[in-house]
């Protein structure tokens, strides 16, 4: 039976929901399906380019530590990968890309992270 | 990662999930965090897929991402996904893919079609469980239904299920599989490793829950998964959102999460 000790584990908590260790809550957006996949992103990533180029960006310089060839090689690289997933989702993707203004690859490159963080 | 799946008592069940994201990613030792973890909660959202002016489904997302990590089609299932470490692991599924194997399915857009082709849990979970879908990488899925009270872990190896946990398959009340099902990072079927063990300390949060719930079993609430969320180590520097899912409401409730000092860093 687990009992918790050390500084990094605790009781459990009680009374904590909706407040306790809680930073903020984020916004809630909409995305229109029946708008053509090449424009269901655009005014919300145009909205939300700063946010969006950051956390890109700080993908980008952890790549970029581990090894200065990976940021190239993905860049010159996913953008034709990209032609072969589901023309839908490539259209989405190309549809972020338009409204924050940040490139093709880059905007693929956060769309396969799981797999490539998990890599 | 951790993922919850939770009989209410009322005849449904409630879904929870913290995600944790940017082990290993860069850690600044001047503020104790993981650098990704940082990057990503300023562009966390909750988005609502409205199609004739009527919600199909809805994501806690970040922005510039169009596949689903977790999301819920109102009345009728929601979804998480917890990774998965594997030997046969993505780097095997992406090497593959630039060497021109283009047959497997990225997670995040096989996901997005779950919620795009499916209106029911048998459909959801037929679809996450096709032993011949090829996955670039290997993960857990945890699966809820809003019809019935039913949750259930799905192990997915990248070309096969290795794995089902189900509610009401196992008999002891605290165990993950008898009224609720708990999934960290690690299969089911084998004990967490002693450096990241989540899975002891959430079922001994949920084992309490049930003995301090009014009916003495089978009753929680949105408002108990948040606590056992929130108890370190399930919550943990990783920890980049805490989202609470009502199925029958089709309503996914988020929360950027911090976790005070000292907090383990996984």
């Amino acid at each position: 039976k687990y009992q918790p000790k050390g500084p990094f584990h605790e009781e459990c908590q009680a009374g904590s929901y909706p407040t306790k260790r809680v930073l903020s809550k984020p916004n809630t957006a909409k995305i229109n399906l029946d708008l053509p996949p090449i424009e269901r992103w655009i005014e919300l990533s145009r909205s939300y380019s700063n946010q969006l180029k950051a956390t890109i960006n700080n993908v980008i310089e952890l790549a970029d530590k581990i090894d200065s060839r990976i940021v190239p090689f993905v860049q010159e690289k996913l953008p034709k990968l990209a032609e072969t997933l589901p023309q839908d989702y490539v259209d989405e993707m190309k549809s972020i890309s338009s409204g924050s203004g940040l490139d093709f690859g880059d905007i693929v490159l956060f769309n396969v992270f799981y797999e490539a963080f998990s890599a | 990662c951790t993922s919850i799946v939770a009989k209410d008592g009322k005849g449904g069940v409630i879904h929870a999930r913290n995600m944790d994201f940017g082990l290993f990613l860069g850690f600044d030792f001047k503020n104790m965090t993981w650098s990704l973890t940082e990057a990503l909660r300023p562009s966390l959202i909750n988005i609502d897929f409205v199609r004739d002016g009527q919600t199909q489904f809805t994501s806690a997302s970040f922005i510039g991402y169009v596949g689903i990590f977790t999301a819920v089609r109102q009345k009728k299932f929601s979804l998480t996904i917890n990774e998965r470490f594997d030997v046969d692991g993505g780097w095997v599924g992406i090497i593959e893919w630039l060497l021109g194997k283009h047959s497997a399915h990225w997670l995040g857009f096989l996901t997005r079609d779950v919620f795009e082709k499916c209106d029911n849990f048998k459909c959801a979970q037929d679809y996450l469980m096709q032993a011949e879908m090829t996955l670039v990488s290997p993960v857990y899925f945890v699966l809820a239904s809003g019809e019935d009270p039913i949750g259930q872990i799905i192990v997915r190896d990248r070309e096969d299920v290795s794995e089902v946990v189900t509610i009401g398959q196992e008999e002891d009340k605290s165990k993950s599989g008898s009224w609720f099902v708990l999934q960290t990072n690690y299969d089911p079927s084998n004990e967490p490793p002693f450096f990241d063990d989540r899975r002891h300390p959430g079922l001994k949060c949920m084992s309490e829950l049930s003995s301090n719930a009014a009916s003495g079993d089978n009753f929680i609430s949105k408002e108990g998964l948040f606590d056992v969320l929130s108890t370190k180590p399930n919550l943990n520097m990783l920890t980049v959102y805490t989202s609470l899912i009502d199925i029958k409401a089709g309503i996914i409730e988020t929360f950027v999460r911090e976790c005070p000092f000292p907090c383990t860093p996984w």
